[in-house]
């Protein structure tokens, strides 16, 4: 038990499949709201990095929490493209926003049966409901190119979002959901942050016991 | 199993759980 939870305390990513094994319980409603907005910002900065373009998130594994509460896309079971599909091509933002939205809500209906539902805040169901109802940005707004310290937590910027485009998009509807808008990086950093320090001490603790 | 932190209601044709089952 010591050298596995030796092992564990090197940990610095868990995956989100990991999390909810391991509490075999949902995420909660700000988790939820905290994995979106810092997965879009990463997915969104890797895009002006010019790094390799992202995939459809296909399971929880394929989203990994970091211990300085970072949330980023990793490569989950990495899987052979299948036959003539190149897993690379390039996917639109709205075909991974919608791929995330619904391992969100997968995350936050983990454990329940088939016929049951989780009643979700409004704005969280509204969140989703967006996120897996993308529209095809019609290339004027293309998110790619946009001015990098171009915050999404203005105060002034009341232009509210009613259809997602982009991971822009996302992350103003997720600092909609604060108090204070300026608030959601370090916030939803810290969620996360949180998110996974409670889950390693968690998992180190039972690994002792064992 | 403990009280969970949140409602569980029947599951709705209309609702959002059966909407993305369907994608």
């Amino acid at each position: 038990g010591r050298s596995l939870a030796a092992a564990l305390v090197m940990r610095d990513a868990l995956s989100l499949e990991e999390i909810l094994q391991l509490y075999s319980q949902p995420i909660n409603e700000e988790q939820a709201w905290a994995v979106c907005y810092q997965c879009c910002g990463s997915l969104r900065s890797r895009g002006r990095r010019g790094e390799s373009p992202s995939r459809r998130v296909e399971s929880p594994a394929d989203i990994r929490i970091w211990k300085d509460g970072t949330v980023t896309l990793g490569d989950g079971a990495r899987r052979p493209p299948a036959e003539g599909k190149s897993e690379y091509l390039h996917r639109p933002e709205t075909e991974v926003i919608e791929s995330l939205g619904i391992i969100i809500y997968k995350a936050l209906d983990y454990g329940l049966k088939e016929n049951e539902e989780r009643e979700l805040s409004p704005p969280l169901e509204q969140l989703i409901d967006y996120m897996t109802n993308t529209v095809e940005a019609d290339g004027s707004k293309d998110e790619g190119y946009e001015a990098l310290d171009e915050g999404v937590e203005e105060e002034n910027d009341k232009g509210d979002v009613e259809v997602i485009q982009s991971y822009r998009d996302v992350m103003k509807l997720c600092a909609a959901h604060l108090p204070t808008r300026s608030d959601a990086p370090n916030h939803y950093q810290a969620v996360c942050r949180a998110l996974f320090a409670e889950t390693m001490e968690l998992y180190t603790f039972l690994a002792r016991i064992k | 199993k403990g009280k969970s932190l949140y409602n569980i209601k029947q599951k709705h044709d209309s609702g959002i759980k059966a909407k993305i089952s369907m994608k």
